[in-house]
């Protein structure tokens, strides 16, 4: 993108454009050029392709080295998956279902969005392309009582995971994230150290927002990972360098589609190197 | 939030004396900086504190014994004005008026589809929904949930292609005496030309006289893109932005109707069926203005 240009104010700015329009924010971009433009001063740099290589370095340096979805060393493995309304968690956890089936795995999914219209029946379709169990009570039943159960079914069927679907909700809403609390209390008073993963799935196209998210999911359920869905557009996601940098929060996993497939893992230097094609 | 800001930079230059042009610019970088943070577009926001500056010079913002507040008025009134000048007409004119659904993915339109049901079936019209998402699973199921909860019909055919539901929706609502369709889309991405071309299709069957672009209020820079797109090939007659019960600063709003040039109809704030709401631009100004 800076090949064969110089160094000028011109390009620190037009650097600075590609950084915001990827959500990188106003902050965690004005920090990142004023290292880039120290590092470039101490290394004496002089060409546009170097300040490119530099920038992605300083870039892949926040987000840390690949963290990867690791199994628990106990089972089952219960995986609790949160986040605000229709970023992509229903589908995740069916992506997730899959690839954990075809590992051999024995997957229990838990319908824990006992509020949203036809929300079980959305999840009860990715139990079967994911050959999962399902379970889940009526429309309007008590969320914790679904996780209940599916911890039970989990200990009692000897199920290697547990993935719990939740409802969307924004994190604004204190009432929704006590829900949450609850439902997180439920699942560690019935299997030690569980849940061993809370996922918070993010959309890419999100803002500045995502920080705010991702604060008070942390907060609420002690959120361990980021499942970035929908880069399959053209949003870039940035915004999980600010959480990364603020949070310690990394991405594990991307969402790349609406397949069954379309799930992967999250790696930083693709990740930076995407920012810039 | 800014209005603090702003103050604080008069409030050091004019301890200095006579403020310059160059304060202004100061003020300008602290606006410029508000509304990034608010997730406008970089683009837009360029031309948008440009025609801040132009007003601030000309209103004589430095003779102002108050130039904080006279700027913050001005960004104001830019802001409210750029995402105002038109009311929340819904155009039903037509016997059968068709109101058609398009957006991203989980933007809110199934929702939305069903918060118009309730609202003109409130209004004495007897609505049909159309369940035109034969892709993401139990799309077809979440739609009649909705219309039941609403007392609204669904139209739905099961293993058919949209348009061929549309054509067919179509017919049943003119021998059941239906005056407004309202469909419901699948969420695409913009850059799929296949279901985009599909979107095309559609409305060349519907000729609707509402083409709505659902919009998710916490979308960052890349919204612009995205309406852009969607505006291109459809021609959307409006835009209604969801999810503005949290507290995403919603700079989306500004930067789509900047670059689409078409009004925001609605806003809604809440998952329940009775949260949709005409869009009102100042709220939104000073909401982005946190
Ligand atoms: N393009 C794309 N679409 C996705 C991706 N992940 C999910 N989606 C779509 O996003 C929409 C919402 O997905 P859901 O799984 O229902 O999201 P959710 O978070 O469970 O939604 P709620 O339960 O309503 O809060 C659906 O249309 C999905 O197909 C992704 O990685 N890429
Ligand atoms: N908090 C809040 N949630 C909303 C609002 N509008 C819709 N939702 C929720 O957002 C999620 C997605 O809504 P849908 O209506 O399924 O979105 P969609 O655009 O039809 O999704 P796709 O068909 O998959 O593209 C659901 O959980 C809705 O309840 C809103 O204004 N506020
Ligand atoms: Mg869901
Ligand atoms: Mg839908």
């Amino acid at each position: 993108v800076l090949k064969g240009k110089s160094l000028s104010p011109e390009l620190f700015e037009e650097l600075e454009e590609i950084l915001i329009s990827a959500d990188i924010g106003v902050g965690s971009t004005m920090e990142i050029i004023e290292n880039l433009k120290l590092r470039c001063a101490k290394e004496k740099i002089t060409s546009g392709d170097e300040v490119e290589e530099i920038l992605k370095d300083e870039m892949a340096k926040l987000l840390g080295e690949k963290e990867q979805l690791k199994p628990a060393p106990t089972t089952p493995w219960v995986i609790m998956v949160v986040g605000v309304n229709g970023v992509g968690k229903t589908t995740t956890i069916g992506k997730l279902a899959a690839k954990f089936g075809e590992e051999g795995k024995k997957v229990i999914l838990a319908a824990g969005d006992t509020f949203r219209a036809a929300a079980a029946e959305q999840l009860e379709i990715w139990a079967k392309r994911s050959k999962a169990q399902l379970i889940r009570h009526e429309e309007g039943s008590d969320p914790a009582a679904v996780a209940y159960d599916a911890v039970q079914a989990a200990k009692n069927r000897k199920a290697d995971i547990l993935i719990i679907d939740t409802a969307g909700r924004l994190h604004t809403k204190t009432n929704l994230m006590e829900e949450l609390k609850k439902i997180r209390r439920v699942i560690s008073r019935e299997i030690e150290n569980a849940p061993q993963d809370v996922l918070l799935v993010l959309d890419a196209t999100t803002g500045q927002n995502g920080l705010n998210q991702a604060k008070v999911f942390k907060e609420a359920t002690e959120v361990n990972g980021i499942v970035l869905t929908k880069l399959d557009g053209t949003s870039k996601g940035g915004i999980v360098i600010a959480i990364k940098k603020e949070l310690s929060l990394p991405v594990k996993l991307i969402g790349v589609g609406e397949g069954i497939e379309d799930l992967q893992e999250f790696d930083p230097k693709d990740f930076v190197n995407a920012l810039f094609s | 939030n800014l209005a603090e800001k702003l103050q604080n930079t008069f409030t050091n230059l004019k301890r200095r004396g006579k403020l310059t042009e160059k304060d202004v610019e100061l003020a300008l970088k602290e606006v410029r900086l508000a509304l990034l943070e608010a997730d406008v577009n970089y683009k837009v926001v360029k031309t948008f504190t440009e025609k801040v500056r132009t007003r601030a010079v000309g209103e004589e913002v430095l003779k102002s014994l108050t130039p904080a507040q006279q700027v913050i008025k001005i960004v104001y009134d830019e802001l409210t004005a750029l995402m105002g000048g038109s009311t929340a007409q819904l155009d039903l004119s037509h016997s059968p008026s068709v109101i058609m659904l398009v957006g991203l993915q989980g933007a809110g339109k199934t929702t939305t589809a069903g918060k118009l049901a309730k609202s003109i079936k409130e209004k004495g019209r007897k609505p049909l929904l159309v369940a035109c998402d034969i892709y993401r699973p139990a799309a077809i199921k979440q739609l009649q949930v909705v219309g039941s909860q609403v007392g609204v019909e669904v139209f739905s055919l099961e293993g058919q292609k949209p348009t061929t539901i549309a054509q067919a929706a179509y017919k049943y609502s003119n021998q059941n005496g239906f005056d407004v369709l309202i469909i419901d889309t699948a969420g695409r991405l913009h850059i799929d030309d296949e279901l985009m071309q599909e979107l095309v299709d559609l409305k060349k069957i519907l000729s609707p006289q509402e083409l709505f672009f659902v919009a998710d209020a916490m979308t960052g820079q890349d919204a612009v893109n995205v309406a852009d797109s969607f505006n291109q090939r459809l021609d959307i007659t409006g835009v209604i932005l969801t999810k503005l019960d949290g507290d995403a600063r919603g700079g989306a709003a500004l930067s789509i109707r900047e670059v689409v040039g078409k009004p925001i109809k609605y806003a809604s704030f809440g998952e329940k069926l009775d949260s949709l709401e005409p869009f009102h631009p100042d709220r939104m100004a000073s909401r982005i203005l946190g």
